[in-house]
């Protein structure tokens, strides 16, 4: 469902003369259904691929297919069609609107795939009981615990139930216990035939996964 | 060092009828240079505690003495004195300057503790080669990779020489041989008699303190 072919993804910040290459030459096959692990160490490159992985940035040179299509073809609309539907994303910053609470957060994206309004809040309410946040669903992010944001994060990349979740660092704020709960529900995901696509730190969490690709210095050390 | 008597904390929402108790009567002491872990379930109120420690926030009832005096009854001048020199603080969020660099995030807690340029940029840089960081001295926070915004947010705690190191989840979005490197910094600190305490849900991080207080609810659970 996903393949990368020789992807470059070089980081240029022209005024401050930062240039980094990120990714050198990355090819990669990635089937529908998998649950694939991406590890490697600080800085090699996991969130950059993930990125690119989640159409959230383009790379500098090289192909992406998704569904084979060439994204690099595809227009705003499509590729925002493709985020909003097919992809969930769980970001390592979490990247949860401030301003909002958790309902609000998790629909939001409801929202913009055009649910009325009572299929948004079931929806959203089911989501929230999932990640163990019932009696949290008022609060705004800075209203609640580093683990509590990572989970609002991981149920908004559920809400809209994609056939595509990518997970970067899931349950680095999370104690094991809650961890082991929120990765039950990512082997439930890909037991319902989607593809799982996490990065993470814990070798615990790659472990569950069938295949892990490690990254070193933005190029692929290992893939099995 | 360090002691909580009966202390409570109860966040408060007036507008949007959020109130939790985080801290429900914390009763603890810590002595000076000793290496402690504050473990527990994701909400249990370890940033809570921490903060509370780390001088940002103040207890709802009960007292905080530091180092011998009532932290409720010190202006804000002391106060910041306090946060300034004697404490070092790392944050689960990282709560880096976006606008500077990683050099300048760190010249500036050197910069209000009046040390002059030369010495500041001499710090400064030790601390980033310390955290491996060297080749990304000239990058802004979102030019980093979230282990590496997570090493700068270390180096800063650790910049102005403090008496008593707080860390929350200082290894969350670490490698295992990046994490291992930080935490053998932490070590370090603590044989030279400054007192370390670290939240942590890693258990490989906690077996490494000779003191692991775990909280559940708000609460502490165990402590030895
Ligand atoms: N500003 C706030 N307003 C309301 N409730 C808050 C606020 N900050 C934290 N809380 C709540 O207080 C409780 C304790 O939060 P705290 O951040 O101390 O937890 P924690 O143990 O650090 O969790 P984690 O391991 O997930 O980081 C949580 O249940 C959280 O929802
Ligand atoms: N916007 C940017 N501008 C310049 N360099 C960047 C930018 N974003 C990331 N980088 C650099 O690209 C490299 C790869 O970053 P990436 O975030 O993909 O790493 P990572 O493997 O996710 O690391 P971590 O495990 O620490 O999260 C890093 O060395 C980082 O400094
Ligand atoms: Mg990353
Ligand atoms: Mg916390």
């Amino acid at each position: 469902v996903v393949r990368l072919d020789n992807v470059v993804k070089i980081y240029r910040t022209p005024g401050a003369g930062v240039e980094v290459c990120a990714l050198r030459g990355l090819t990669l096959s990635i089937q529908r259904g998998e649950y694939a692990a991406i590890v490697g160490p600080s800085g090699s490159g996991k969130s950059t691929l993930l990125n690119i992985l989640g159409c959230l940035d383009r790379p500098t040179s090289g192909t992406y297919w998704l569904d084979d299509r060439d994204v690099s073809r595809l227009d705003d609309d499509e590729l925002s069609d493709i985020r909003g539907r097919r992809i969930g994303f769980v970001f390592q910053s979490f990247n949860l609107i401030p301003t909002q609470t958790v309902l609000e957060n998790l629909e939001t994206p409801l929202f913009y795939q055009g649910r009325p309004p009572r299929e948004r809040r079931a929806q959203a309410l089911a989501l929230i009981e999932k990640v163990g946040l019932t009696d949290r669903h008022h609060h705004r992010p800075h209203e609640l615990s580093g683990g509590q944001q990572q989970r609002v994060a991981i149920a908004r990349a559920l809400v809209n139930d994609p056939a595509i979740l990518l997970a970067d660092e899931p349950t680095g704020n999370l104690d094991s216990k809650t961890g082991v709960l929120i990765l039950e529900q990512l082997d439930e995901l890909n037991a319902q035939g989607r593809t799982v696509i996490i990065v993470s730190h814990d070798i615990n969490v790659a472990k569950r996964c069938r295949r892990i690709i490690e990254l070193r210095d933005g190029q692929i050390y290992s893939d099995g």
